[in-house]
């Protein structure tokens, strides 16, 4: 017999400046996350399963850049994605541009175990998604009004921001960042000049 | 970004990751979080979730990375993920999660902070934010 293990995350690049409040609701929604993996894996569970429910748990809850409380595109609304993988013969499944299937994950799962394909996106996973009778809700359910207020700060400051990005050493909030480094007419990405990123 | 890797008691690894993306994001842009090999990957000897500036994670296909340096060099899960975390970034930033085929647990991040927990078969269980 093996030895179970499981790790989760909630994003990476805090604001330093996180509120204490916020900080410990964050490590609630770990610690709540983690045990129903815990759980799992002590009653024999595959992890396959496991990694699906956490996720599951973890898009449910506004907190973390997911699911409900994910942010928002250039228009306000929500483009979410997931993918899953099982090391047990390295199959796959993805999903990308979904705008009303509730659990991401779940409808990646179901690409890798009922299609033929191992990623769909837009309004084939969206159709794939109703074919598999999978949950679907309104795309106001994922949108929550600190994201609303997130993306004002980041048109104001004319950026792409990655959720509570901030610099290493840097201690503006990342819209604040942004904006000072903003070039009157270079597009900004998470913070910093486009220009430091490789072309695609 | 939120993400999971697991390995059960029969040493089966797996790996899952879901995300909204960036804010103010272009509609249509694809992150890492999708793209398995970069964002997420299982195999064998690991399973790994990647999160945080996703070109830079597509660009150095992080979490196949982390598998392959374990595969091609022998190296241990943390080691692997140190070097990846390290050297594969270039001027990006990012963090990841993993669990190896053998029960272990590991995460890195070059950024400021990274929301995290983990837990093993022995007891160890912890959650946490900063380094």
């Amino acid at each position: 017999m093996a030895r179970w293990a499981i790790a989760i995350h909630g994003g990476a690049g805090v604001d330093p400046n996180l509120p204490e409040h916020r900080q410990e609701e964050a490590k609630r929604v770990l610690a709540r996350c983690l045990q129903v993996g815990v759980d799992a894996l002590r009653g024999g569970a595959p992890a396959l399963d496991v990694v699906e429910a956490v996720v599951r748990e973890l898009e449910t809850d506004p907190f973390f850049n997911s699911g409900r409380g994910s942010a928002l595109t250039r228009l306000g609304t929500v483009e979410m994605e997931a993918s899953i993988m099982d090391g047990r013969g390295r199959r796959c499944g993805a999903v990308s541009g979904v705008s009303t299937v509730k659990n991401p994950v779940s409808l990646a799962r179901l690409v890798m175990d009922k299609s033929p394909h191992s990623y769909l996106a837009f309004d084939g996973a969206e159709e794939f998604a109703r074919e598999q009778g999978l949950e679907v809700v309104d795309n106001s359910y994922f949108i929550t009004e600190d994201n609303v207020d997130t993306l004002k700060l980041a048109k104001e400051a004319n950026s792409i921001l990655f959720d509570y990005r901030i610099p290493l050493g840097g201690s503006e909030t990342c819209s604040a960042q942004a904006g000072s480094d903003n070039h009157s007419n270079g597009m900004v990405m998470n913070g910093l000049p486009i220009s430091i990123y490789a072309p695609e | 970004t939120v993400g999971c890797a697991v390995v059960d008691s029969n040493g089966f690894t797996a790996a899952a990751t879901s995300t909204g993306g960036l804010m103010n994001k272009m509609t249509g842009r694809i992150g890492d979080s999708p793209l398995i090999g970069s964002g997420t990957y299982a195999c064998d000897v690991c399973a790994v979730s990647c999160t945080g500036e996703g070109e830079a994670i597509i660009r150095s296909t992080l979490a196949r990375d982390v598998a392959a340096v374990m595969e091609y060099r022998g190296a241990g899960l943390q080691e692997a993920v140190d070097y990846c975390v390290k050297e594969r970034l270039d001027e990006g930033f990012a963090g990841l999660i993993a669990v190896s085929g053998t029960g272990e647990v590991a995460y890195g991040f070059n950024c400021t902070g990274m929301f995290r927990g983990c837990a093993t078969e022995d007891g160890f269980m912890e959650v946490g934010i900063w380094e």
